[in-house]
C-alpha cells in the first residue's frame, strides 16, 4: 500500500491511499484503503491521514477518522492523537508482527508516522525541500 | 514543524523490512522521487490534491510497492486495486475498489470525487466510469511482476487444493476448499 498527505499554500489538506490489497485474497475482499475514514481522511481543522496495514482492523477502528476526532473533540495534538490511536487503540496482533500504521499531517506542518509493525516505509519533505526517509 | 508532504510505501512484516543495503537504497530513491513530485506541485502553488496525486502516481508505477504495477496477486492469479482520496476543505472524497485494468487507481478515485455524485465505485462499474472519463484501461498482466508471480506460483505448488494458473478469468471457476496453507502467517495479510 502507498499513500500521501499534503498541505498546500492555501492551507488545504488532502490525503490519498492506493493499494493492491492483500496477497492471495479471495471472495472480493476489500480492505480499508478505499474506505473514507478508514484508508484515507482529510479535514482542514484536524489532519490528513493515510493508513497502511491489516485493513480489517483499520475499518473496524475507522482509524484516520478516529485520529481526527481526537483532535477535533478532545483537543489532542496530531502526534498525541495518532500515537494514541495506533499504539493504544489499534489491536496488536501476532507475534511481534503488529497491525500497521499511518502517516498524518496537519495544517501547521506537524507530522506523525506511528506504526506497530516492524517497519513502515515513509518519508516527508519540508517547505525548504529537505527530504527525510525512514524504514524502522 | 514545516512539513508540506508525507508519504508511505506500506507497513512491513519482518521479512519485508529486512533489506539489503541495495534494496534499502532503492526504496529510499523511490520514496524520495514521490516526495519531490508532490513537493514540486506545492512549491509551484498547486493544490494539495494535485500534490497527493503527483506523489502517489510514481509509487503506482514502481514495481517495489503493493500498488499499481507492483500489486500482489489475488487467489485467482490476478492483480486488483483499491484507492481513495479526500480533500480537507470541503471533505469531498472519492474511491474505487476491486478494479483490474486501471493503471493509476488514485487518478480514478479522484475522478469519482470530482466527476460523479458518488464516493465509491467498484469493479467493472468503476472501470466503465473511468473509461467514460477518458482514462485508458490496460490488460491485467500490465501489473504482473516476476517476483509477485513467483510468490503466487510458489503458493500454488505448496497447496494441492488450489490447482490453477494465473489467469484473469480463473476466479470464476476456481473453488479452493480451504485457505491455502501459505496464508497462515500474520505478515501475509499486511497490505
Amino acid at each position: 500500500t502507498v499513500g500521501a498527505a499534503a498541505v498546500d499554500q492555501s492551507g488545504t489538506l488532502a490525503a490519498g491511499t492506493s493499494t493492491g490489497g492483500t496477497f492471495n485474497k479471495r471472495w472480493g475482499r476489500i480492505g480499508d484503503s478505499p474506505i473514507t475514514g478508514a484508508g484515507s481522511y482529510a479535514e482542514n481543522e484536524t489532519a490528513a491521514v493515510s493508513s497502511t496495514g491489516w485493513g480489517e482492523y483499520f475499518i473496524r477502528g475507522v482509524v484516520p477518522h478516529d485520529i481526527a476526532s481526537m483532535m477535533r473533540y478532545g483537543d489532542a495534538s496530531l502526534t498525541e492523537a495518532a500515537r494514541t490511536v495506533i499504539n493504544e487503540k489499534l489491536p496488536q496482533i501476532g507475534d511481534g508482527q503488529g497491525t500497521g500504521g499511518v502517516i498524518a499531517l496537519d495544517v501547521e506542518g506537524n507530522v506523525a508516522t506511528p506504526f506497530t509493525t516492524p517497519g513502515m516505509f515513509r518519508g516527508w519533505i519540508t517547505e525548504e525541500g529537505e527530504v527525510a526517509v525512514r524504514f524502522y | 514543524s514545516n512539513v508540506v508532504m508525507v508519504v508511505h510505501g506500506g507497513a512491513g512484516s519482518i521479512e519485508e523490512v529486512n533489506m539489503t543495503e541495495e534494496e534499502a537504497e532503492a526504496y529510499r530513491a523511490e520514496l524520495t522521487e514521490a516526495l519531490r513530485a508532490g513537493y514540486a506541485v506545492i512549491r509551484d502553488g498547486g493544490s494539495s490534491l494535485d500534490a497527493v496525486e503527483a506523489a502517489i502516481k510514481p509509487m503506482e508505477e514502481s514495481r517495489m510497492f503493493n500498488s499499481g504495477r507492483g500489486g500482489v496477486f489475488t487467489n485467482a492469479g490476478t492483480v486488483e486495486h483499491d484507492a481513495s482520496i479526500m480533500e480537507g476543505a470541503t471533505r469531498k472524497a472519492g474511491a474505487i475498489a476491486g478494479t483490474k485494468h486501471i493503471a493509476h487507481p488514485i487518478e480514478a478515485a479522484r475522478l469519482v470525487m470530482e466527476e460523479s455524485p458518488h464516493v465509491m465505485l467498484a469493479r467493472q462499474g468503476a472501470e466503465e466510469f473511468a473509461l467514460a472519463q477518458g482514462m485508458d484501461l490496460v490488460p491485467n498482466d500490465y501489473f504482473y511482476t516476476d517476483e509477485r508471480r513467483a510468490r503466487f506460483l510458489e503458493g500454488l505448488s505448496s497447496d494441492a487444493s488450489t490447482e490453477k494458473a494465473p489467469d484473469e478469468d480463473a476466479g470464476v471457476r476456481a473453488r479452493p476448499e480451504r485457505a491455502p496453507e501459505h496464508l497462515g502467517t500474520v505478515g501475509e495479510h499486511l497490505g
